[in-house]
């Protein structure tokens, strides 16, 4: 392991922690620094998996699923102290949480060229992955591997996969599968099966439904084959779906948990919000105004 | 003008910490930390509009899991679970509850090579949400257990 790349003392940290880590750079495409911070399993390093974890966005820190979700200390409110998750994944894997594509959260670009794709970013993670087993830890590179991630980690996660397999002859990592929460695998699933459901969660009633099945599903049924929601050219149906999506995504529903508080806080010029709702009916002319309306909300009541 | 439903002041406040930034050995001219970074996601190019060529590839070779909390409206999972219904895999074991803690963790279904699970009451970020079920589930995963 990377001595200069230890953690020695975190701020904010006021428990013990058995468990070694580190935060650094790894280097993928060239010019391209990658933050990277890993926690050693607390259990048996040795013998436990490897599990790298992403954030999606595209655009988002992979910070938050650290130090807001599975990493062995989460942020108290306060932004200063952390406190130890008793769930942490590192329990029983050693969890590298990888800041990608460069200018996302820690990683920086050399000159600054944040401009990228999804083959592009695919490629920098694999050149990073290797350069974590060749150069960083190669006490771990015949551990179990496994890739996951959230969101559009659904899109990071599969491409990274498939270059680790296919580059099994070149550099052999032992991959044994990946996993993904709530992640984006399909533009046109994800949209279509939001409306049905809102519909279902009571979002909206028969009238703004009936007009839904009506505009853009075909023989009057609703069902997955024959409703278009994600990309219909009919005028009436990208009216209706319009009022849909306001309904769901602009009008003070927390939109990441249907039945959880909506916090207003400052998260930045930039938030989760708009990263995600980038993703979300792409396809219709008012997708623009739809990112527009996000942007502009003012707290709701 | 803050946008809705999102926390990362926290965060920010964190990792913006000139103590924090050195116990992290990042160099000093790295920029501020943002929790999403605008003009990356504005640029970015989206090269694929589904994973289903990435599927086919990948469940013949190793393993996969999908997981959704069930209240999330980003990636909702009924889309994911219509995308894994539709990559025609055979199927392993039927669609069933999984339990933790005494209580419903939401249900699974196994297919080869390919587990779709659902976490009951979570939203878009599971292990937040759900920690002790989101910790039992990836651990019956990565250590290849049932549910």
């Amino acid at each position: 392991a990377p001595a200069a790349d230890e953690i020695k003392n975190l701020p904010g940290l006021s428990h013990d922690i058995s468990f070694k880590h580190y935060s650094g750079y790894l280097n993928g495409v060239e010019g391209k620094h990658l933050h990277y911070w890993f926690t050693e399993s607390s259990r048996d390093p040795v013998n436990d998996p490897v599990v790298l974890w992403m954030n999606g966005g595209p655009g988002c820190s992979s910070m938050e699923g650290l130090l807001a979700e599975l990493g062995p200390y989460l942020i108290n409110p306060d932004g200063k102290t952390l406190r130890k998750n008793k769930y942490a994944w590192n329990t029983m894997a050693n969890v590298l949480f990888l800041e990608a594509p460069a200018c996302v959260g820690l990683s920086y670009d050399d000159n600054d060229n944040c401009s990228t794709g999804d083959d592009e970013t695919s490629l920098g993670n694999y050149l990073a992955l290797q350069d974590f087993f060749k150069n960083k830890f190669p006490e771990y590179r015949n551990n179990s591997f496994f890739i996951t991630g959230e969101s559009y980690g659904g899109i990071y996660v599969p491409t990274l996969a498939v270059r680790v397999l296919k580059g099994q002859d070149q550099f052999p990592i032992n991959l044994q599968g990946y996993a993904i929460g709530n992640g984006l695998s399909s533009y046109e699933l994800n949209d279509d099966s939001i409306i049905f459901f809102a519909y279902y969660h009571g979002l909206f009633g028969d009238d703004l439904w009936t007009r839904l099945v009506e505009h853009c599903c075909t023989g009057g049924r609703p069902t997955r084959q024959t409703c278009n929601f994600s990309n219909s050219k009919w005028p009436m149906c990208s009216q209706v779906v319009q009022k849909a999506s306001d309904i769901i995504y602009n009008e003070g529903l927390n939109m990441y948990n249907l039945y959880d508080n909506c916090p207003h806080t400052t998260a930045g010029k930039f938030s989760r919000h708009e990263a995600d709702l980038s993703n979300i009916l792409r396809q219709h002319d008012f997708h623009s105004t739809l990112m527009l309306r996000a942007k502009n909300k003012k707290p709701v009541q | 003008l803050d946008p809705p439903c999102t926390n990362g002041t926290d965060l920010l406040m964190y990792l913006n910490t000139p103590e924090v930034r050195m116990a992290l050995h990042i160099p000093l001219d790295v920029k501020k930390f943002e929790l999403c970074n605008d003009e990356v996601n504005f640029k970015y190019q989206r090269e694929y509009s589904t994973m289903r060529p990435q599927y086919e590839f990948l469940t013949s070779r190793v393993r996969g899991l999908i997981y959704n909390g069930d209240i999330d409206m980003a990636c909702n999972f009924l889309g994911d679970e219509w995308f894994v219904e539709s990559l025609g895999l055979q199927v392993k074991e039927g669609r069933r509850m999984w339990h933790q803690g005494g209580q419903v963790g939401g249900f699974v279904k196994r297919f080869t090579n390919l587990d779709l699970v659902t976490v009951r009451g979570a939203g878009h970020m599971v292990p937040e949400d759900k920690p002790a079920p989101s910790l039992q589930m990836i651990t019956s995963f990565l250590f290849n257990k049932p549910y």
